[in-house]
């Protein structure tokens, strides 16, 4: 899916289903990808971000989708 | 919502900010 990897693009899903203003937390993602380990999880998050998919809200640890709002 | 009105602007600041790094990587990929 757009060039991401299938890590990328599920946390990128879960991200975009968030409508809060504030967006998903990085512990949130972790308790719905128990797969995933944290260093992933964050150096996707990273790569998502610097792509502009996603960006960080109240503080580094808050994530919203720039598609859909 | 509780959150203030500089939440409020920094939030806004950052999804304008990851907008425009869309932008760029779309129009480097065209």
């Amino acid at each position: 899916m757009g060039g991401l990897t299938p890590h990328q693009s599920q946390i990128l899903n879960l991200i975009k289903t968030c409508r809060t203003t504030e967006g998903i937390s990085l512990q949130d993602l972790k308790s719905q990808l128990q797969s995933m380990n944290l260093q992933t999880l964050k150096k996707a998050v990273e790569f998502l971000s610097s792509e502009g998919h996603i960006y960080s809200t109240v503080d580094d640890e808050h994530f919203k989708s720039t598609d859909g709002d | 919502s509780s959150l203030t009105e500089e939440q409020k602007k920094k939030i806004e600041e950052n999804r304008q900010k990851a907008l425009a790094r869309r932008a760029e990587r779309l129009a480097a990929q065209q």
